[in-house]
């Protein structure tokens, strides 16, 4: 405990659009960082002052998908 | 608001820009006036001065365009990413890309250019992104009347951390 969350269980394109913004704009800044994928989720929905659950919900989803810039907000 | 790491910023009060070509969906004069306007956001409130140049270098280079742009961060198509900038430098430094497939606009069908050009020229100056809704700096895009247009406390803050205030 606690139990992890299985990412399987968001299909594949989902895990595929997150990982790619997660890259893009909350980079990981050493290549020895590992973080988990919830971990990852939960930066970006402080910074967006969302509900950190570490899961793509729909309020995250939404997120994404407004237009933007493309600097990272991790600022590296 | 945020800085770079290292607070990179220009040295110099007297910056010069050059917009290196356009976009078909605005008159070449649109371009100029909305380009402006955006630096204005900045030397309205701090001493910062932009001079607009036609040939040669340039600290800020403004230009359009699409997918990769010999810069290493490829555009995407429609949406998504509209535009990016480098932080103050040297080269590529200071320089501002707008996502050629966007629909660029005066007002508020497409993506209004005033608008992201003021946030990217923030970057431009040293600034990263806010966390704070509202502020000029924050990552997503949202249409507000660029004729009511006024830079968040957050933004002014950031920007005067940099280059001070604008004096009487």
């Amino acid at each position: 405990f606690p139990a992890q969350l299985k990412p399987h269980s968001w299909n594949s394109i989902d895990l595929e659009s997150v990982k790619t913004y997660l890259d893009k704009f909350f980079p990981l800044l050493r290549k020895t960082d590992s973080q988990s994928l919830e971990e990852r989720i939960k930066k970006m929905q402080r910074f967006f002052h969302l509900t950190v659950t570490g899961t793509l919900n729909a309020e995250t989803k939404e997120i994404m998908n407004q237009p933007r810039c493309g600097v990272p907000d991790i600022a590296d | 608001y945020k800085t770079f790491p290292g607070n990179p910023r220009w040295r110099n009060k007297y910056l010069t820009y050059r917009i290196d070509n356009y976009t078909p969906d605005l008159p070449q004069a649109k371009v100029d006036e909305a380009i402006s306007k955006a630096f204005m956001v900045w030397s309205d409130v701090t001493p910062l001065q932009f001079k607009r140049v036609f040939r040669g270098d340039a600290d800020i280079v403004v230009a359009f365009a699409r997918r990769e742009h010999r810069d290493g961060y490829p555009f995407d198509g429609r949406g998504n990413t509209l535009a990016h900038a480098f932080a103050p430098g040297k080269g590529l430094g200071g320089d501002a890309h707008f996502d050629e497939d966007e629909t660029w606009s005066e007002y508020n069908h497409g993506v209004n250019l005033f608008l992201v050009a003021a946030h990217e020229f923030g970057h431009s100056l040293g600034l990263a992104h806010s966390n704070v809704p509202g502020a000029l700096m924050y990552p997503t895009y949202s249409y507000v009347n660029p004729k009511t247009f006024r830079l968040s406390e957050d933004d002014k803050r950031g920007i005067q951390k940099l280059y001070g205030r604008k004096s009487a």
